[in-house]
Formats: structure tokens, C-alpha cells, sequence
């Protein structure tokens, strides 16, 4: 993790099912590719972070102090992706359910 | 009653497979997964379901939910009557789509003896060629969970004999429709060919079942994932399932109950970074307490400022906490 980049940016998650307790009634994925976001949003923002327009005024106004504590914008998920779960609902019957925003496709600073 | 058209526009999932006399087994851990279970056929549908949908963007069946309802087979009045609970559907979930899935053998009827004549002494007794192959009716009940009656019936299909064994689709979504806005979520089934049951069918990977496609509406609110996959032991009885997990104690759950200063805003942990405050409003650890319901509502957690003002605003009503068990705690202590 050390040489990820300091910028916001999409960081490698793979998330098992049995870490968290759910691999008794889940049968299929057994983990899944979620990756998370982290990085700073500093003043001033590169493009590669897509700042949305209240992020960018808000990273000046705390970067020119007018106001005190105001805090950097956030690196958070921009676009995301939906998972199929197949799992055994308390009847023990198959359930399929496709969830939507379970992984990330890009950050952004918000 | 609705009589359902025979064949309307099935999912083209359920398409998929109608027609295979046994489809091939599914292959890949997910199959593995189901052990034994995934050796009937409606493992087989969900996983290849699973297969086509799991790729990015595809929606079952229109929606984002396919349920599936094994059968339970009982003999009433001497003939084979399948039952479905349809109570795990989830009230957010609008059906789109249900079908029953069932195999049909072809029925060959057996040659009939015209009695002889009394006088004519030894004469050969004539047999009449066998009659036209018989037809079968699907007859469709619908009834609350603890009625004896055997149900109002809510449908009846003729059903043409198959050429060769084969499994079928009906489309039955008005049926299962109209017993669900009447909370009638148990559903029998039975396949009457009018003439005498040649004994009855013993449960077999052949067991019919239904498929019912959905749009949950409440798919897409924050954390509905937890709702439907943050649970406990699923399967808790008396004595543990042979197929269950070594760590899904039989042993029922005990409650942690910690210090909710109001809303929650993330998932941390509680009682990591704070202790459980011994303030008026801190809820005692009680160990005898079990889980009220598999299921534990999350609470969103308070901004920094509220913290501050812990106790103040304490239980506001709409919060909601996120509860781990003992067990899991240690986990996450020691990670």
C-alpha cells in the first residue's frame, strides 16, 4: 500500500465473504473485486480527480483560510458497479439478487 | 380462477431451459457450493440464471430478483399435491413474472379388458387397443398459512401429453399474483390426469417448482444489502444442519447491546474506539438475551459534532445501531 499515489485514486479490495461472516448462506460469488477510494483532494485539484464545481470552491475557500475549518472535499466512489449474488434466503431456497453500486469503477473528490 | 394461456411469453431465462430432458450439470465452485442441493433441477436453473445475470448491467427477467420456491410433496385424498411457502418473498419486491417448472413423462394408458361374455364359454377376451394418450390437468390452490381447507383454487391448465419426457413452463404470474394480494403465500400444486394416481410420486430431483421474477424497489435505498444477506446462523434449529458450516454454532446468539448515542453515520465497529458509556442511557449487556429477529436494522452514526452532545439527543427515533455478536467482535479485534 505504501507506494500507492497520494492523489485520490481507486486502491485494490477484494472482499470475502467469509470475512464477514455471510459464506454459510451465499453461494456464489465467495469474494468479489470492491476496491475502495483514498487520496487526497489538496488545492489544486488535478483533473484526474474529476472535482465536482462545489468541491473545487470548496478546496480554494480552504485553501485561501477565509473561513477556518473548513476540510478538504472527500475521495469517494463516482461510478459504481452492480453484483449478481446467488444465496439461500431462511427457507433454503435459491435467490438471485443483483445489487446495485457493490463495486467501484472510478473516484472522484466530492 | 384464471385460466392461464398455456404458453405465454416465459422469461427468456426460463425459455433457457424448458424443453431439456436434464440439463447439463452446472459446473464451477458454485455448484460445489450447493453440495447436494445442487443436484435438482431448480439449483441447476438458479445457477445458470446466476451465470447469465452475473455479468454487468443484465437484469433478470426485467427486474433485479429471481426467487425460487422448492416443493414439498404430501399425499391428500390419495393423490400427489405439491406445496410452495411463498412467505420469503419480501413485501419491496413487485412480481413481474412467476413460473411453475414441472417434468411430464408421456402417459401411455393401458390396453383395457372388455369383460367376456358369460356364455360364451373359454372364449378369448378381447382387449381394446389402448385410447388416446390422457390428458392432465395442473390444478393451482391458494391458502393462508394455517387453514385446513384445501385452498381456493386459483387456476387449472390442460396439459397436452409431451411426446417424451420432458421438463415444462407455465406461466402462472396471475395465479401467484392475485394469492399474494389476497396473503395467501402457500400455493399447492397438483398434477390430476382424472384417472386413479398410479401411486404416488416419491420426491425426486424431478420435484416441479416455481420461478418468480421481481423488481425490488428497495434494492437500490442505502445498505440493502445488509437487509437481505446481514443475518445469522440462517439455519439455527435444535440440532445443527449435516451440511452447515463447522462455525454456525447451534448455540442461539447472544444480543450485545451498546451505549447509541444516536444516529449512527458509518459502519465502524461499536465499542472499538469507545467504551460502552455507563451513563442513564447506557443499555446493559444482557447474556440471556437472544436475537429478537435474525435480522438487525443498521443505524446511521452521528456526525463528530453530536457525539459531542452525547446523551443529549440520545434515541432519536429514526436511528439505528449496528449489532455484532461477541464472536465477531473478537474477530475484528484480533484483524
Amino acid at each position: 500500500q505504501w507506494d500507492e499515489p497520494r492523489v485520490c485514486s481507486r486502491r485494490y479490495l477484494k472482499v470475502d465473504f467469509a470475512d464477514i461472516g455471510w459464506n454459510e448462506w451465499i453461494i456464489s460469488p465467495k469474494s468479489f473485486d470492491a476496491y475502495y477510494c483514498a487520496g487526497a483532494c489538496e488545492f489544486p485539484m488535478p483533473k484526474i480527480v474529476r472535482p465536482s464545481n462545489h468541491a473545487t470552491i470548496q478546496s480554494i475557500v480552504r485553501a485561501v483560510g477565509i473561513v477556518p475549518g473548513i476540510p478538504e472535499p472527500c475521495c469517494v466512489p463516482d461510478k459504481m458497479n452492480s453484483l449478481g449474488v446467488l444465496f439461500l434466503d431462511e427457507n433454503r431456497n435459491v435467490v438471485l439478487k443483483v445489487y446495485p453500486n457493490m463495486s467501484v469503477e472510478t473516484c472522484a473528490c466530492r | 380462477s384464471h385460466t392461464v394461456p398455456a404458453r405465454s411469453a416465459l422469461p427468456a431465462a426460463a425459455d433457457g431451459l424448458v424443453g431439456h430432458k436434464d440439463a447439463q450439470w452446472p459446473l464451477g465452485d458454485a455448484a460445489a457450493a450447493l453440495g447436494p442441493g445442487a443436484r435438482d433441477m431448480v439449483a441447476v436453473h438458479m445457477l445458470r440464471l446466476y451465470e447469465k445475470y452475473s455479468r454487468r448491467g443484465a437484469r433478470p427477467g426485467g427486474g433485479n430478483t429471481v426467487r425460487s420456491f422448492r416443493a414439498r410433496l404430501e399425499v391428500v385424498n390419495q393423490k400427489a399435491v405439491y406445496f410452495f411457502n411463498l412467505t420469503s418473498m419480501q413485501d419491496s419486491e413487485m412480481i413481474l413474472t412467476a413460473t411453475f417448472h414441472f417434468y411430464s413423462e408421456p402417459r401411455w394408458p393401458q390396453a383395457r379388458e372388455v369383460p367376456c361374455k358369460q356364455r360364451a364359454k373359454n372364449a378369448s377376451c378381447r382387449l381394446l387397443p389402448p385410447g388416446p394418450p390422457a390428458r392432465q390437468h395442473l390444478l393451482f390452490r391458494s391458502l393462508s398459512q394455517n387453514t385446513a381447507t384445501q385452498g381456493l383454487l386459483r387456476g387449472a391448465m390442460a396439459l397436452a401429453p409431451p411426446p417424451r419426457g420432458l421438463w415444462q413452463a407455465k406461466d402462472i404470474s396471475p395465479i401467484v399474483k392475485a394469492a399474494r394480494r389476497d396473503g395467501e403465500l402457500l400455493l399447492s400444486a397438483q398434477l390430476d390426469a382424472g384417472e386413479k394416481d398410479p401411486g404416488v410420486p416419491r420426491p425426486s430431483p424431478h420435484a416441479p417448482y416455481i420461478l418468480v421474477y421481481a423488481n425490488d424497489l428497495a434494492i437500490s435505498e442505502p445498505n440493502s444489502v445488509a437487509v437481505t444477506l446481514q443475518r445469522y446462523d440462517p439455519f439455527q434449529t435444535g440440532d445443527p444442519e449435516p451440511g452447515a458450516a463447522p462455525n454456525s454454532s447451534a448455540d442461539p446468539r447472544v444480543r450485545r447491546a451498546t451505549q447509541v448515542t444516536g444516529p449512527l453515520q458509518d459502519n465502524e465497529l461499536p465499542g472499538l474506539d469507545e467504551r460502552p458509556a455507563h451513563g442513564p442511557h447506557a443499555q446493559p449487556y444482557h447474556k440471556h438475551e437472544l436475537w429478537p429477529s435474525p435480522f438487525r436494522a443498521l443505524k446511521s452514526r452521528p456526525g463528530r459534532k453530536d457525539r459531542r452532545r452525547k446523551g443529549q439527543d440520545a434515541f432519536a427515533a429514526s436511528s439505528q445501531v449496528l449489532d455484532f455478536d461477541e464472536k465477531t467482535m473478537q474477530k475484528a479485534r484480533r484483524k
